[in-house]
């Protein structure tokens, strides 16, 4: 028996808008510790990596390890029917081919089940190496966001560079050029606000727009994002889901012909 | 610019 129950449900809403447009389906392994997702984009450019921990959740029970591969176009069809302030519950039986959905309204007057088919995925699952990481940046979730955005606008990819100055963000394409930097903050009134740079070497490394624009749909689960990158590796998009987890993006870096 | 993928990176396991 699988059961895990989380008081809000806006939590697993913004989880699964934060991989839905980049994943059509993925595994959900459950164990004791808690769920793990790992998934590669259909391009295999990207890697989506969830953890959500146990003791985060309400309450949770996970008898025997179980996978449950999940449509995610199907199940954000049903996580939309639940209110933000609903309770939600995943239950699965053990070696079930189903899982269910139970949305309890805060008064406990409305109780919804959606029971969802599983899907059979042999999904490949990589290996991600320790790595040290030559510049981590530390910035607001949201001014990354608009950084992504703002810069899409001028070509397909996004050049990041990090020196012990700060960090630069430039695209260029048939319009013209575009230039974000962002300095380390000296002071901030508010921790997510501020803009946290740790260099051993710089670096600096080329990404396609559209997959970090697909990763800032994370925003709202974290006010703060950290970049960690390092020279010719994948860069790594973390984005800390508060009291319960992380889902950390790899994007594989744009090379020189 | 070449479009790299996340399979030359990290390994199967």
């Amino acid at each position: 028996m699988f059961e895990a129950r989380l008081l809000r449900s806006s939590i697993l809403k913004k989880v699964l808008e934060a991989i839905k447009d980049l994943l059509t389906q993925a595994t959900f392994d459950c164990d004791d510790n808690g769920i793990q997702l790992q998934a590669m984009d259909n391009s295999h450019v990207s890697l989506v990596s969830l953890t959500l921990r146990a003791d985060g959740f309400d309450k949770y029970r996970c008898d025997r390890n179980i996978s449950l591969g999940m449509n995610l176009s199907s199940m954000s069809k049903i996580l939309k029917c639940a209110g933000d302030k609903d309770t939600v519950t995943m239950k699965a039986q053990d070696n079930a081919d189903t899982v269910t959905f139970v949305f309890e309204s805060p008064n406990q007057e409305k109780v919804s089940d959606y029971e969802m088919k599983l899907m059979n995925l042999d999904l490949e699952h990589l290996g991600i190496p320790e790595t040290e990481y030559s510049c981590t940046i530390r910035l607001s979730s949201a001014e990354f966001a608009r950084i992504c955005r703002d810069l899409s606008q001028f070509g397909e990819s996004i050049v990041i560079s990090c020196t012990k100055e700060g960090v630069r963000f430039s695209a260029s394409g048939d319009i013209g050029s575009a230039n974000i930097a962002l300095a380390q903050t000296a002071s901030v009134d508010k921790e997510e606000e501020a803009v946290v740079i740790e260099m051993e070497e710089p670096v600096t490394l080329t990404f396609a727009c559209q997959y970090l624009n697909y990763f800032t749909k994370a925003t709202s689960l974290s006010p703060q994002v950290q970049l960690s990158m390092s020279a010719d590796v994948p860069l790594v998009v973390e984005y800390r889901i508060p009291d319960i987890g992380h889902i950390r993006y790899y994007l594989a870096p744009k090379i020189d012909d | 610019m070449a479009q790299t993928t996340i399979t030359t990176f990290f390994n199967s396991r």
